[in-house]
């Protein structure tokens, strides 16, 4: 790999390089080097090009292992986005939106933003751009309450899919995470029977912080899945790998820019392939 | 945090007689992965390692009777020379309105900091308008005009179908006319690789010459920094950055890359989601901060 013709310390020192700076962290990349090292010696292997090989299999088998793909169930499905502040929670949502309209199924937006400025307008612009419908209260109204709205309103309109937006929040302050519970609480006692999912959306461009996001985040709520935004930029987003790797948490969906469309769902091997470009 | 940890390590090192330079470099690691954990650039982090380990391989620190704190302190000193020593402050136009231009990657914070700015201007004995420039993204105009009736302080805005240029130009002659001395031009997010939305803001700084360019970051990015400070420093003139979510946990390793690759100070920075969440910029509390 890369022009190497022996493996030697300076490769793993380059292999070390290449994983801290697609931010996997340091942590995860000296677990991973050193046990590609004893792999090495173990297993007698020569070339460089095999020993990468295996290694970037490893990888894709850590983000491949129980994986499930976002996938809508025949009931009433609820998806409630979570997140810290500015990772594309609302965009995505927007995205995800536009993925099941355009499979002819029924989509409602949940207002859940009743804090920041402009919240519940940015909403309220993607779902007159997308057909879908908006419940919403004032600013500053109780976010438990617009969710409540929004559970009845959907399971009055038979709606295929409900997604519930919530401000952005830091994963440290407590008071905020108590009021997410309350929120996912009151949809779980209004809609016990719907298919629920709480979607973390983590910015590619975040570092180590992402960790603690996602534990927090994890711990507090129960994530279902991960949401990897702003792929389309330069950050590889490596992160995601020491989260699968040490939470467990799946990662579901990509987002590759700002329109509606640009959502793929994840795909551990191109995901590896772009972690070493 | 790394202290304890150098002492240890030195202390174990030591324990089996005088302490030699391999002994050094080998504490050395826990400062370079203290720094990476805290998000440091790793080529940063590289040549700042080198650098300490030049100083720290001296008979002050292997005859020491407490080599780790011989090594903290080292390691402090060169973290403080490279945050930079000054307390950063605005420059201001001689010729009034001064602009100041906030630019940065989606979702950083600039809306939010351009509203923050306003309020201190405005506690400073200034006349700020805010200008809204962000003509993409949904309701940015809204985010922004609700951020000024909070304040209670005028937003010029000519909707989302004029260009950024002519709306910078339009709110500088609002200004003129309304006896507002400094405006503060709020951008869209954008990707330091996008070459269209970059040229947009140099269009827009080549059209009025902002006394401050800002470059708003979130605090929590990790090693891509280097690669958008320096994008946003070569095709702009960043005048100096705004480090935002300060109030979360992230160490911030960040500020560090951006100085060092870029030199530009960090004049303020973001300690939570209200208006009056906009502190100064302490070099020596970030350092702390940085190492943990
Ligand atoms: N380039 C790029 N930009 C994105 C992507 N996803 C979201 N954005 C942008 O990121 C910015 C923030 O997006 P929002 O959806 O408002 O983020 P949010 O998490 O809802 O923010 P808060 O509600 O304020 O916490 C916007 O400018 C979006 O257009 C992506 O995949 N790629
Ligand atoms: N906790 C915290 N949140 C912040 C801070 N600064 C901004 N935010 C939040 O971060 C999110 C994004 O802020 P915006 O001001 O919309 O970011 P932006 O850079 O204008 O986003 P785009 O215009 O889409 O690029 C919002 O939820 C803000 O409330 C800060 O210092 N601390
Ligand atoms: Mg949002
Ligand atoms: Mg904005």
């Amino acid at each position: 790999f890369r022009g190497y013709s022996k493996i030697d310390d300076e490769l793993f020192t380059e292999l070390e390089e290449l994983m801290v700076q697609a931010d996997v962290g340091i942590k995860t990349t000296m677990d991973m080097v050193e046990e590609l090292r004893t792999r090495a010696r173990e297993e007698e292997i020569e070339d460089p090009e095999e020993l990468f090989t295996e290694f970037q299999e490893k990888l894709v088998q850590i983000l491949k292992s129980d994986f499930e793909p976002l996938e809508l169930s025949a009931d009433l499905n609820i998806i409630i986005m979570v997140g810290v502040n500015g990772v594309g929670k609302t965009t995505t949502m927007a995205k995800i939106a536009e993925r099941y309209r355009a499979q002819d199924k029924k989509v409602m937006f949940a207002a859940g933003d009743t804090f920041r400025a402009g919240a519940i307008e940015q909403i309220e612009v993607w779902g007159q751009r997308l057909g879908v419908e908006v419940i919403s209260q004032q600013a500053g109204s109780d976010a438990a309450a617009v969710a409540y709205d929004a559970v009845q309103a959907a399971k009055a309109r038979n709606a295929d899919l409900l997604i519930v937006d919530t401000a952005g929040r830091l994963h440290t302050q407590k008071n905020l995470m108590k009021e997410l519970q309350k929120v996912k609480r009151v949809i779980a006692q209004e809609a016990p029977t719907a298919h629920k999912e709480v979607l973390l959306v983590l910015d590619a461009t975040t570092g180590q912080n992402a960790i603690s996001q996602a534990e927090l985040f994890d711990e507090a709520v129960d994530v279902d899945g991960i949401a990897l935004t702003k792929l389309d930029g330069t950050a590889k987003g490596g992160i995601v790998v020491a989260i699968k790797n040490e939470l467990g948490l799946p990662i579901k969906l990509i987002g590759v820019g700002e329109e509606a469309e640009d959502l793929q769902d994840f795909d551990p091997d191109q995901f590896v392939e772009a972690l070493f470009s | 945090g790394l202290s304890e940890k150098l002492q240890n390590t030195l202390n174990r090192l030591k324990g089996k007689g005088k302490l030699n330079e391999n002994d050094v470099k080998e504490a050395l690691k826990e400062v370079k992965m203290a720094l990476l954990e805290a998000d440091v650039n790793y080529k940063v982090v590289k040549d700042f390692v080198s650098r300490v380990e030049e100083r720290a391989v001296g008979k002050d620190v292997m005859e020491s009777l407490t080599p780790g704190q011989q090594v903290i302190k080292i390691v402090n000193e060169e973290l403080s020379e490279l945050m930079g020593k000054e307390r950063s402050k605005l420059e201001f136009s001689p010729q009034p309105p001064t602009v100041i231009m906030l630019c940065g990657l989606q979702g950083s914070g600039k809306t939010t900091t351009a509203g923050k700015l306003a309020k201190k201007l405005a506690a400073d004995g200034k006349q700020p308008l805010l200008a809204a420039g962000d003509i993409y993204r949904p309701a940015a105009i809204d985010q922004l005009q609700q951020l000024g009736e909070e304040l209670n302080l005028p937003v010029f805005s000519m909707g989302d179908e004029k260009n950024p240029v002519d709306i910078v130009r339009g709110a500088i002659s609002y200004a003129q006319s309304h006896g507002r001395d400094t405006v503060i031009l709020d951008t869209a997010g954008r990707l330091h690789v996008d070459r269209e939305m970059m040229q947009e803001l140099e269009d827009i700084e080549q059209e009025v010459n902002p006394a401050e360019t800002l470059l708003v970051v979130d605090a929590m990015t990790g090693q891509d920094a280097v690669n958008v400070a320096r994008d946003f420093d070569e095709i702009l003139n960043i005048t100096g950055l705004i480090l935002t979510k300060l109030d979360g946990d992230a160490r911030g390793g960040a500020a560090l890359s951006i100085k060092t690759v870029t030199g530009k100070p960090v004049k303020f920075v973001g300690n939570g989601e209200k208006l009056e969440d906009l502190e100064p910029f302490y070099p020596e509390r970030m350092a702390s901060r940085i190492l943990g």
